[in-house]
């Protein structure tokens, strides 16, 4: 499986998706295997869960050259893998990325804001996950993301917003679901939520996806129910 | 006063602050008028503020090649103007951008992400004002964000850091301050936060500032409190 991480607002919660969701995909055994690979040129996810010290020698160019040996395990996540990012990524994809393993899924984070890289990235997954905020400039976005996707040829039923940082006391938060639900229903509006957690916001510091950090938060459950809704709604082949 | 508001990190409140910010900038005297910028491609700000109905006219790229009357009232907000967005950018700077009237500040919203013509709006700037969340991943860009300002040729007395999204009953977002303060004290940590609001995160969907959608909240307080701290504390000339 690849799947892609995007929106091209900012802040959403791509990075926190990426890693919390690539390590619930193996704790709760939908995935034998997980490689999460960090588009993003500033590199946040390498930030969090990449080796603390030196650089990365080899980084996600390396990756795309065929490099699997870029894919460097992650402390206490066993089948957990990361690629790092660099900060001079590529303009383009090459013609193909390395042989995905049995059982493996990638997950790609990227930068916000569009360009031909994501594009291109985008016309190659089974499945663009896209975390939006739960308000209004979260859902003015979403919009212009998905003549965005549709325009990179991404089939519709290949896509899945994914409300985060979501209170479920805010009556905001709420209406925007309701505004997101009649718009776009069926498979698309994941019947998941991440909710607002320091938790969350904590486990990077310490370098720790939310299950080395707060095994028993919202986060740790609100991630294991979005890798089951992933795995149980996946789009024909 | 030429205003940059940059982050390349996403979703960190530059467009929440530059509404709001220039609104109060008016309410307490500080300008005697204030043009809004929405230099983003996403047009985040134009969505807020921007007339409802019909695309603009005239947008920020006739602004830039001196048409001031790119700059329309903003409803319920005297002395507020608002240069609409495009998502066709020019890559560079004009020579001179268009003479501000006497006691104006132009406040410049930009995108997440580095680029050449963010690059040049902040060699311009008198201040550039960098909204920053009180996280782990906040504090990881600010470093990249310092380091592309000086390379951009911004004096270090110009830069300002502002806690947005800011939860005074969280242990992680006070320890994230008193970082940042042992790290860039003086003028440059400014001494407000923008406190987390759901009313901030309403006020975009009723076309309006915090001051037109809810005087008496925090997120009024807290942006007259950022108006005054940067008036007060202009660097010199
Ligand atoms: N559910 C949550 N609860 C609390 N904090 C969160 C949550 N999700 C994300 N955060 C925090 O909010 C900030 C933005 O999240 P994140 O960096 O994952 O978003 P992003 O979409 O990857 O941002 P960018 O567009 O800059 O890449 C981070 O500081 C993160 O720690
Ligand atoms: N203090 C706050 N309290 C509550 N919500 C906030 C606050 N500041 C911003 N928000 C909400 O958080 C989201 C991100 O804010 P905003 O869009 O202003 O950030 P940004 O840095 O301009 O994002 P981008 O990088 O995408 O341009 C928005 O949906 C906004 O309504
Ligand atoms: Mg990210
Ligand atoms: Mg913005």
């Amino acid at each position: 499986m690849l799947l892609m991480i995007h929106n091209q607002k900012g802040g959403v919660g791509k990075t926190t998706t990426a890693a919390n969701l690539g390590a619930a995909l193996l704790r709760d055994g939908h995935a034998r295997r997980v490689t999460l690979v960090d588009l993003d040129p500033q590199m946040h996810l390498t930030a969090m869960l990449g080796p603390v010290g030196a650089a990365p020698v080899l980084t996600v160019k390396d990756w795309l050259a065929g490099h699997t040996d870029a894919a460097l395990p992650v402390d206490g996540e066993p089948g957990l893998s990361l690629v790092a990012g660099t900060p001079d990524l590529p303009p383009t994809l090459p013609d193909a990325l390395p042989t995905p393993e049995r059982g493996e899924w990638r997950v790609i984070d990227t930068a916000p804001g569009w360009s031909p890289l994501v594009s291109a990235m985008a016309a190659r997954a089974d499945l663009v996950l896209c975390p939006t905020e739960p308000d209004f400039l979260g859902l003015s976005g979403v919009n212009r993301l998905l003549s965005r996707l549709d325009a990179a040829g991404v089939a519709r039923d290949r896509v899945r917003l994914l409300l985060c940082r979501y209170s479920p006391r805010l009556a905001l938060h709420a209406e925007v679901r309701a505004r997101l639900a009649e718009r776009f229903g069926g498979p698309m509006l994941l019947p998941v939520e991440i909710r607002t957690s320091v938790r969350l916001a904590e486990a990077p510091g310490r370098g720790r996806t939310i299950f080395g950090h707060a095994p028993r938060s919202s986060g740790s459950a609100d991630h294991c129910a979005l890798a089951r809704a992933l795995a149980q709604g996946l789009p024909p082949e």
